[in-house]
């Protein structure tokens, strides 16, 4: 019943952690109850939530890597009807720990089923196309690849399509992908000319809706609340508000 | 007799590649032999080099994954003195093959050994901790870590440094590193104030010099060069080679 949206690509900086945040700080503001996973071992998703990432216990590790259940991991952030599902530095050794396991890329899907409250999960995932992101990609609806308009990240594109559609003709034929252009800066050529041949290249799997530079992203994680509650009237905020628009109006169409 | 610098993160899109390949480009302007080594799956350093990473026998998969002899490598790039060690995405599996190998971190060191005609080797690495990180880190002299000036970025140096100083208490006591600030926006509040926080923590462990926000950068490596070959006057051109003052003159100390 819960929407799964996962965010991730190979390529590093690209704002997948910011996306993930200022998403669910949006569908809060909309009445929804969401609930964020963090699968990266950098713990940024739960750093920019004010929760020191230091118990492993109580983390995605234990999940994925030791198979505690996901009703024993408190989930409570300081944000109401905002929940989190905390990452650990352990989760480095998921490549090891998950290849000598059965179907070790539905650990997530599985135990993400046992939840019944939310009506949108988001999963922040780290910059490699290990177990972790495999894991996201199978338990997801819509992955979100945010990407620079840079050469490199351009380039990266390839290989998470390429990746995602072996998941499609695989596990989970009903995942869709959409890329998200992020980090934008109006005034720089090269943004404006990538722009122009993601667009092209990608047509409407591309959001109409893009993200430009704005520091008071910056500012909203040290502070710990999502780009919405710290700067509610900032372009930024407007601009993933209405790519939730964007998500909840194609995902009505399906 | 080569002096080997790695290039480390764990935080993404932090100039790592960026880094590696203008450093390679200053050297080769000052007359040094170098060597460029491509240990992530996604292959920039290869594709800033015009080179299409698609060739897994000439690649650092191979050496490292498969145990083949670093001379059978194709080293050639189009500037002439600089060599590279191409990467391909088969470079995902590192961790799963090398975790049940004897020293799976001493392959890289073993087999740069029996290379002598460099002056430097620089090794650019993924956003990730793993074997392959772990590898340049047991290999290098010096590692460099370039960071943003900014909260997530300054985060992921306490894991790094930790890192550090498991692998100098084990593999690598000569191991010495210093913290690099790139992308760096002279306007940005954030910032400014980041780099004093830095400097208070890390002290001459911090490079003086930083690269800034130079979108001459971004272009060069679609031409597929080095920026002190594409644009030799800008302002990174000139930063770079600073930079080179300021590691050669410290490794003459030593
Ligand atoms: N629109 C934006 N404007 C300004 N800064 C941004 C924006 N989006 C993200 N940032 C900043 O850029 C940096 C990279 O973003 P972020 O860490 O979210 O990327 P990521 O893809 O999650 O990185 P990683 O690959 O390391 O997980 C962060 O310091 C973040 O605060
Ligand atoms: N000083 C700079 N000014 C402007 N752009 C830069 C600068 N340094 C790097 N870039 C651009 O920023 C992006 C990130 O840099 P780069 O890819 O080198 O980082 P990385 O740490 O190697 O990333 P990854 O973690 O994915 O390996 C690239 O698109 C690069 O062209
Ligand atoms: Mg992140
Ligand atoms: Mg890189």
């Amino acid at each position: 019943n819960a929407q799964i949206i996962s965010v991730a690509n190979q390529k590093g900086g690209v704002a997948k952690t910011t996306t993930c945040i200022s998403l669910g700080g949006v569908l809060v503001e909309s009445g929804y109850r969401v609930l964020l996973v963090d699968l990266d071992a950098q713990a940024n998703l739960t750093l920019a939530l004010g929760k020191p990432p230091d118990s492993l216990m109580n983390s995605t590790a234990c999940l994925l890597l030791d198979g505690s259940r996901i009703t024993n991991i408190t989930r409570l952030t300081q944000i109401p009807a905002l929940d989190l599902l905390p990452a650990h530095a352990e989760l480095i050794k998921a490549d090891r720990v998950l290849s000598v396991r059965k179907n070790p890329t539905l650990i997530l899907k599985n135990s993400l089923r046992s939840l019944d409250e939310y009506d949108y999960i988001l999963i922040d995932c780290p910059p490699q196309l290990g177990m972790l992101t495999m894991n996201a990609l199978v338990a997801a609806n819509l992955v979100i690849i945010p990407t620079q308009a840079e050469y490199f990240s351009a380039y990266a594109l390839r290989n998470m399509v390429q990746t995602i559609t072996r998941i499609q003709q695989g596990e989970n034929p009903l995942l869709e992908y959409r890329v998200l252009i992020t980090l934008f800066d109006v005034r720089n050529r090269i943004h404006r000319s990538v722009r122009e041949q993601l667009y092209q290249h990608f047509g409407e799997y591309v959001f109409r809706e893009m993200i430009q530079i704005d520091t008071k992203l910056r500012e909203s994680v040290v502070v710990g609340v999502p780009i919405s509650l710290y700067a509610p009237k900032s372009r930024s905020a407007y601009q993933y508000r209405s790519l939730i628009q964007e998500i909840s109006g194609y995902a009505k169409k399906e």
